[in-house]
This record gives structure tokens, C-alpha cells and sequence, in this order.
């Protein structure tokens, strides 16, 4: 474990807070993609089932089991209790233009995940200013892994090619959300609007 | 390819 993992496995935590909290503390989920959510649940039952299987250790499976918690809970919000506030319409990305390269990946990578938050800001032009917190926190917790597996390869001689290269394919998804939301969340208006 | 320990990351 080094700072790098254990700050990204927190900026992954937060991000998920901020999410759950948005919806439940707005009792609605406008501008949240719902299928990302859903998908981000299915990640975490795939990629976890080795909860059952092998034992890491109890960080290591405590926070399996919050992250597995937190997805169904906020995709349940979603789907069944603020049903009424989701805008299907606007969440309208082709769930198979993902899955089509992801699972052409699978054989290379064993998973690359964006959020669609940023597929519908490019779509509706726009992200509530709490959306992209939770977008920034999840970028920074994909960075931070960066960091990790360059401390893990120079400290520990440890190096993974199929989390590093998936995890760098998700963070160049990033790149232009970072731009975004450090020349106009931060320094503008508060609300990310595409030009 | 792998090496050089356990991927333990979440």
C-alpha cells in the first residue's frame, strides 16, 4: 500500500459520496447517467467476485464491499426511487458503442470504464457543478493510480500490464474533462458549459 | 504480463 493507492481508493470513495449524496439531498438524479451507474455496478460485481474466492486483506475487502453497497444503492435511487426525476432521453449513449471495444479489449484488458456524465456534457453541453466534483474526484482517484503503479514498479518491481493499461486508457478519458473543469468550474461560472 | 507481487488494488 502507498499514499498514491490509498489517496486514489479515498478520491474513488469520495466521489461516490458526492453522487449518492447529490441524488439523495436533491431527490433527483437530472444530469446523472443512469446506464453508467449501472454499469459501474456491473464492473464491481465482475472485478469483485474475488471476495468470495481469495482474502487480501480487511481494507482490501471492506471497501470491495462499499464500493459493491454504494453502486446498487445509487443505481437503485436511480431507477426506483427517483424514477420520476431520471431523463432517459438525455441519457441516450449506445451502450454497445462501449461494450463493442470493451469487450474487444477483454481479450487485451480486463475492463475500461468512463463515466457517461461526460458523454452527456459533450451531449447536453452542460454538467450541474456538483456532477463535475463527482467526475473530478473520479478522474483524480483514476490519476492517482497512475502514481501508484509508478511507485509500485520502481519500489515493489510490481507491475500489472492489464490494470495499467486499462486504467491508462481510462484516464486519458479524463484529460478533457480536467481541462474543462479547471478553465470553467474552477476559475468560471461554477457550471460547466461547453462553448 | 504480470510480475513482482499480488495485484491487491481494488
Amino acid at each position: 500500500m502507498n499514499i498514491f493507492r490509498l489517496s486514489g481508493d479515498l478520491c474513488h470513495l469520495v466521489a461516490i459520496i458526492i453522487l449518492f449524496l447529490k441524488i439523495w439531498k436533491s431527490k433527483s438524479c437530472a444530469g446523472i447517467s443512469g446506464k453508467s451507474q449501472v454499469l459501474f455496478a456491473v464492473v464491481f460485481t465482475t472485478r469483485y467476485l474475488d471476495l468470495f474466492t481469495s482474502f487480501i486483506s480487511i481494507y482490501n475487502t471492506v471497501m470491495k464491499v462499499v464500493y459493491l453497497a454504494s453502486a446498487y444503492a445509487t443505481v437503485s435511487l436511480i431507477y426506483l426511487r427517483f424514477r420520476s426525476t431520471f431523463d432517459s432521453e438525455s441519457d441516450s449513449f449506445r451502450v454497445e458503442f462501449l461494450l463493442v471495444p470493451v469487450a474487444g479489449l477483454s481479450f487485451l484488458e480486463n475492463y475500461a470504464f468512463t463515466p457517461l456524465e461526460l458523454f452527456m456534457i459533450t451531449k447536453t453541453g452542460e454538467a450541474a457543478s456538483i456532477t463535475t466534483h463527482y467526475l473530478f474526484f473520479l478522474g483524480l482517484y483514476r490519476a492517482l493510480y497512475l502514481g501508484n503503479w509508478l511507485w509500485r514498479y520502481h519500489v515493489e518491481e510490481f507491475f500489472d500490464q492489464i490494470a495499467v493499461v486499462s486504467g491508462v486508457v481510462q484516464t486519458i478519458f479524463y484529460c478533457d474533462f480536467f481541462y474543462l473543469y479547471f478553465t470553467r468550474v474552477i476559475r468560471g461560472s461554477g457550471k460547466m458549459s461547453l462553448p | 504480463c504480470s510480475f513482482g507481487g499480488q495485484k491487491d488494488e481494488l
